[in-house]
């Protein structure tokens, strides 16, 4: 028996609108940590990681280690039927082939079911060790979101090199080039609009841009966003979850041409 | 396109 209730049913909403796109069908995995989902793009380039832990539902009752697989499209159809004031519940029982999704709004006068078939999946799952990163680069998510976007006008991939200046964002296409330049700013009145680097040793790495524009769909739930660079690593891109966990994008580097 | 690298080569399938 598998019951979560989250009050804040906008966070699962938007949790789904970030990864829909990478990835079409997924495990999630529900345990006594809390509810999870690893799952890789069909390239193998790239892999989301979600976890929202138990203590932030209002109500986690999960018996046994459950994996579910959805079609992640099909989901998101569902819980674009919830409101974003609704308080979403997921429910399914053991051994069932079913999940169900009850939404009530805030003032509990509409209660709705939508029931769901569930799907076997056959996903693999990557052993991701701890790594220190060469550098990490912490800024708005929104102002990352936007420089992916202006450099995708112009180019196919993005270089990313961190230098103790700041962190330069870089393309090239067919009509020119173009070099966004961050540098580090923690003395803005707003923690969440700094840009701060922790670097080690410098790091130039490059990346296709239709994954990064991907990834920053996960804009709405943090309005930080943290780059994790090691020359030999793939990137992590992570967007914390207030009170609840992250989601995280890993993407293999392209070889420098 | 192909140089692009995947993640299996960074990452161990468990």
């Amino acid at each position: 028996m598998l019951e979560l209730r989250l009050v804040q049913g906008s966070l699962l909403k938007k949790v789904l609108e970030a990864i829909k796109d990478l990835v079409n069908d997924a495990n999630f995995d529900c345990s006594a940590t809390g509810f999870s989902l690893q799952a890789m793009d069909s390239s193998h380039v790239a892999l989301v990681a979600l976890l929202l832990r138990s203590e932030g539902f209002e109500h986690y009752r999960c018996d046994r280690n459950l994996s579910m697989g959805m079609n992640l499209g099909n989901m998101a159809k569902m819980l674009k039927c919830a409101g974003n004031d609704d308080i979403i519940t997921l429910k399914a029982d053991d051994g069932s082939d079913t999940v169900t999704f009850m939404f009530e709004s805030p003032t509990q006068d509409k209660i709705s079911d939508f029931e769901m078939k569930l799907m076997d999946i056959d996903s693999e799952h990557l052993g991701i060790p701890e790594a220190e990163y060469h550098a990490i680069v912490r800024m708005p998510s929104s102002e990352f979101g936007r420089i992916c976007k202006d450099l995708s006008s112009i180019g196919d991939t993005v270089v990313i090199s961190v230098t103790k200046e700041g962190v330069k964002f870089s393309t090239r296409g067919d009509i020119g080039t173009a070099n966004i330049v961050c540098r580090q700013n923690n003395t803005v009145d707003k923690p969440e609009e700094a840009t701060i680097i922790e670097m080690t040793e410098p790091v130039s790495l490059t990346f296709a841009l239709r994954y990064m524009n991907s990834f920053t769909k996960a804009t709405p739930l943090s309005s930080i966003v943290t780059l994790s660079l090691s020359s030999d690593l793939p990137v992590v891109v992570e967007y914390k979850i207030a009170e609840m966990g992250y989601i995280r994008f890993y993407l293999a580097p392209k070889i420098e041409e | 396109s192909n140089n692009q690298k995947t993640l299996l080569g960074f990452f161990q399938k468990v």
